[in-house]
């Protein structure tokens, strides 16, 4: 079963 | 002061529409080479980013930088009051708490005005770095939004899959499965139904339905799509405007 990821994993707030 | 004008009302209402039913609440930075506007789903899954250029508009003034705080489902009922051919004319002052949307349709010197409260949203702003992709893929709108949403029925999950030659588009549920498969393909006639891959690694990902299936919403606003894939960064569609663009960024799925 795949899991879904989270943008917050990628991108830095500004 | 900002005074935005558009040429013809849907193609606001066109962009409006390709993203609204993802976020709600969005704001919009308006600076004197156009505006732009980010915002990120409540899952934090999808990221939408808009970018209409100066370019885009009839006629553009804006002498400072302004935000415009908007509700999109409050700015859908007032678009929805134009008609498609008006001219749409966006006016703001310096400190605005409203928004003036003005609906002229100069053949029968109509005029329609309404003015669209604003809202103080409090919402950061996501860095995005120029990222490396593994694959680049673009293709005809339509035919991405066909795929997706025919997959979509069988799978809340849809994996793409890029060898060198081949795009594979594959949903595996409980009533069944099914898979598109496609291949470079050049159009001399009608070069936007070209498929064009660009393949620097093989990539293997899978992407939630629903976000896909807003993602695609997108597609009236260009005939062709833009996907670039990386396994180690979200996938990011991209519907070019005139002047500008429509992005989303898709945080994949992984197994666990």
């Amino acid at each position: 079963k795949s899991k879904q990821s989270s943008l917050n994993k990628f991108f830095t707030k500004t | 002061m900002l005074e935005a004008k558009f040429e013809e009302a849907s193609f606001f209402k066109r962009i409006i529409d390709g993203f609204k039913d993802c976020v709600q609440l969005v704001n919009f930075q308006c600076k004197d080479d156009g505006i732009i506007a980010q915002a990120v789903d409540d899952s934090r899954v999808l990221l939408v980013s808009l970018e209409i250029g100066s370019e885009s508009f009839q006629t553009y003034r804006c002498d400072h930088p302004i935000t415009l705080g908007i509700d999109l489902n409050s700015l859908s009922k007032i678009l929805r009051c134009g008609n498609n051919t008006d001219t749409l004319t966006l006016i703001a002052d310096d400190t605005p708490d409203s928004v003036l949307l003005l609906f002229e349709d100069t053949k029968r010197e109509r005029i329609a005005e309404y003015s669209l409260k604003l809202m103080d949203i409090d919402a950061d702003f996501l860095k995005i770095e120029e990222l490396a992709y593994e694959s680049t893929l673009m293709m005809p709108s339509a035919e991405f939004a066909k795929n997706v949403r025919d997959l979509s029925q069988l799978s809340d999950s849809l994996t793409f899959t890029i060898t060198k030659e081949t795009i594979k588009f594959q949903a595996d549920g409980d009533i069944g499965s099914g898979s598109v498969i496609l291949k470079p393909y050049v159009n001399m006639d009608d070069p936007d139904q070209s498929i064009k891959l660009e393949m620097e690694q093989p990539v293997d990902l899978t992407f939630g339905s629903k976000y896909l299936l807003d993602i695609v919403k997108g597609s009236a606003l260009s005939n062709k799509v833009g996907i670039r894939l990386s396994s180690e960064a979200p996938a990011l569609f991209q519907f070019d405007l005139s002047s500008g663009f429509l992005q989303f960024f898709l945080a994949p799925k992984f197994n666990d």
